[in-house]
């Protein structure tokens, strides 16, 4: 699965997954990416993209809890995707992706690691596998 | 604020993955964001950002969406997109492609030429050439190293959510990482 996340200085966000699904999946199985709300989210506080064990984020409704977080409990971006990676979904099958209008990054994951990679305007770039 | 940008290449990443196949993916990772930097200094929209990132990232065989997508258990392609616009909540999204060559700019085609948010399977293929998107033969999207994962996970018997080697109980250390070799493709 691939995804990217992006916020401009306006605060406008978007979000977009795509995938080519679980190796030896049954033909006719759906993910989570094109699921709305589970692999895929955007509103007016951010934008989210998820990858993992499909059947896992669409139970969990993944991209949407973060923006729920966010929304219902007033919890930072990081906040409401750590919770939602550490806490809400099993070990081994999630990840994220993540912006917030104010132009915070979140990038967990509670697998042994994610190909992921980010950037802000000030400067600030990352690409990264594992964790440190 | 500034603005700021995320994009990721599948989860389930094992500690063993060798460089050689490392390397390549980091280089495409920095090549994507790259690309999506420059696109948001330019003030491109963040959701023409978010999907010219995601085509660039389909386009490269390493990752498992696009040119690099995984086979299912009939040794076929299906591939799923979706997109969404922050401000506006509009979405699009596709399931079941097999000739579409960028899923996701299907996906926005969904969203703005279409009162619907989802399109799958047949009726995904026929709105495609509707729209005139990129479509190829099937086999375009098929690599050796994925007809050489399907294989493992069917001799393991199972679903692979990752390109890992399938669990030997030969050797502990592989049953003990459930990501034990091979690198990630996770869904």
């Amino acid at each position: 699965t691939v995804g990217c996340v992006a916020v401009d200085s306006n605060g406008n966000l978007a979000s977009a997954t795509s995938t080519g699904g679980l190796v030896n999946k049954m033909v006719g199985r759906i993910g989570d990416t094109s699921v709305i709300g589970a692999g895929t989210y955007a509103n007016e506080l951010c934008a989210v993209s998820a990858t993992g064990v499909g059947e896992v984020i669409i139970r969990g409704t993944v991209a949407r809890d973060v923006a729920a977080l966010m929304e219902f409990k007033g919890l930072s971006l990081k906040e409401a995707a750590n919770i939602v990676i550490h806490e809400r979904t099993p070990k081994g099958t999630v990840g994220l992706v993540a912006v917030s209008a104010a132009g915070d990054i979140a990038m967990p994951y509670n697998t042994p690691g994610m190909f992921r990679a980010s950037a802000t305007e000030d400067g600030y770039s990352e690409v990264a596998i594992w964790s440190e | 604020m500034g603005w700021a940008i995320a994009l990721h290449g599948g989860a389930g990443v094992p500690y063993s993955l060798p460089p050689e196949r490392r390397q390549p993916r980091e280089e495409a990772l920095r090549h994507c964001l790259q690309i999506g930097i420059k696109a948001l200094n330019s003030k491109m929209t963040p959701l023409d950002v978010v999907e010219l990132v995601v085509r660039e990232l389909e386009n490269i065989p390493h990752f498992n969406a696009g040119r690099g997508s995984v086979l299912t258990n009939k040794g076929t392609i299906e591939m799923e997109a979706s997109i969404m616009d922050g401000n506006t909540m509009k979405c699009g999204a596709v399931s079941g492609l097999t000739t579409v060559v960028n899923a996701v700019s299907l996906a926005r085609l969904v969203m703005e030429n279409t009162p619907h948010i989802y399109l799958a399977f047949d009726g995904a293929e026929e709105f495609a050439r509707q729209q005139g998107v990129e479509t190829v033969d099937s086999s375009h999207f098929i690599t050796e190293e994925n007809i050489e994962r399907l294989n493992q996970a069917k001799e393991a018997n199972r679903v692979q959510i990752d390109y890992t080697q399938p669990i030997y109980n030969d050797t502990k250390s592989e049953t003990e990482t459930p990501f034990a070799n091979g690198d990630s493709q996770t869904g």
